[in-house]
């Protein structure tokens, strides 16, 4: 059974078209093993990446460096598919 | 487990044969308006169920809703059971679908892709593609909504089996996606294919795979612009409409452009809540709030459909 300890999803925001490229490319690091929620698409959207912890640092060492935000719009995401395996199990029970 | 629709717990998420009982105590508690078509098998050899909402005639004008393609999506499936009881309870009292049903009928596939929801169930939460093996790969399955003979293998999909976007080796090469492509071509008097996907809060119309407008835009753009104001009424949800190239991204072998290259003028795709905040794991307290004002928009188009019979 895979597990998500650890992983983070993070909201990407690009400034610009420049910065658009930029998290472009990093959906595109097939060594990152990201997966990609939601897609670099235009300025106005942001993307959303789920990144295994293995890849957090060198993800946000990336975006950094690049002067790219995020925001982690979830912290452990293994945490919350707990919370949502105990929620059905309670309302199966 | 419940034992009627009346027991089942819409506001929780379920599994696979739960579901599977939900559709055929429908059935059992309304035969005169529900039956259930098995129009394949998937993979792993599980049942492709189809209900359909008819309240007689043969071969109506129907309208196509599914729900579960991508198997990660739970907030579909979900919302689907709700809008299967909905049917049941409005018909003969709200007039608007009464109508509809008097006229057309319609067909909910609540999980096109089974095997897929078993495996985020017992495996790998966030899979969202078939589970069919790639020869030569170790990587596993292929993106049904890549997998259509609209455009298949151009720009928009991966070649790559490892990709979520990966979109198969031929097109309709998918037991999930053929049988749903024989079904519809068999039945030729599909109005409307309405295809539930989340999250981002938008509602898509063709073309994913070019950039070239649908001959419909105009039409439809208004149409759907009509449905997302519905959809706001009930809790103010902000939602984007637009051809999908040019609101979400280039998606070549996506089901609503082939849909729209068969005939098919009313396709849409949403992408239901949320903004972001949770993507793939919305809060179970979320599910009904979420089916009803999308319930709101799907009414929309559907009367639209109804009065502008073609």
């Amino acid at each position: 059974k895979k597990t998500f300890v650890g992983d983070q999803v993070l909201r990407v925001f690009a400034k610009d078209e420049v910065q658009l490229t930029v998290i472009q490319d990093l959906s595109e690091m097939k060594q990152l093993q990201l997966d990609v929620w939601r897609g670099p698409t235009d300025v106005a959207t942001p993307m959303d990446i789920r990144v295994p912890f293995h890849s957090l640092m060198s993800v946000k060492a990336y975006l950094e460096a690049r002067d790219v935000q995020y925001t982690i719009m979830i912290k452990d995401l293994q945490a919350d598919i707990d919370k949502e395996e105990r929620q059905m199990q309670r309302s199966s029970y | 487990a419940a034992k009627t629709t009346d027991d089942f717990d819409y506001a929780n998420y379920h599994v696979l044969d739960e579901i599977y009982s939900f559709q055929d105590m429908l059935v059992a508690e309304n035969p005169t308006l529900v039956s259930k078509i098995v129009i394949g098998q998937s993979y792993e050899g599980r049942p492709l169920n189809v209900l359909k909402f008819s309240t007689g005639g043969t071969n109506r004008p129907a309208i196509w809703i599914d729900t579960g393609i991508h198997s990660r999506e739970w907030i579909t499936p979900a919302s689907g059971a709700w809008f299967a009881k909905k049917i049941v309870l409005d018909y003969g009292h709200n007039p608007a679908l009464t109508a509809i049903l008097d006229k057309m009928d319609i067909l909910l596939e609540m999980v096109v892709n089974p095997d897929g929801y078993h495996f985020t169930h017992t495996s790998n939460r966030m899979w969202r593609k078939t589970r069919k093996p790639n020869p030569g790969s170790s990587c596993v399955g292929v993106d049904p909504n890549r997998n259509w003979d609209a455009g298949f293998g151009t720009a928009g999909s991966s070649g790559n089996p490892c990709d979520e976007t990966y979109r198969g080796p031929t097109a309709h090469s998918e037991s999930e996606i053929k049988s749903i492509v024989d079904f519809m071509k068999a039945h030729g008097n599909i109005k409307a294919v309405l295809s539930i996907h989340s999250y981002s809060q938008m509602l898509l119309y063709p073309y994913g795979y070019t950039s070239t407008s649908a001959k419909d835009q105009k039409e439809l753009h208004e149409l759907a612009k009509k449905a997302i104001t519905d959809l706001a009424s009930l809790y103010g949800t902000a939602y984007r409409y637009g051809s999908m190239i040019n609101i979400i991204y280039q998606a070549s072998g996506n089901t609503i452009d082939w849909a729209y290259n068969q005939g098919i003028k009313y396709s849409y795709t949403f992408e239901l809540r949320d903004t972001g905040r949770y993507g793939f794991i919305l809060p179970a307290n979320q599910i009904i709030p979420t089916a009803k004002e999308t319930w709101l928009a799907l009414m929309a188009i559907m009367e639209h459909i109804n009065a502008n019979t073609y």
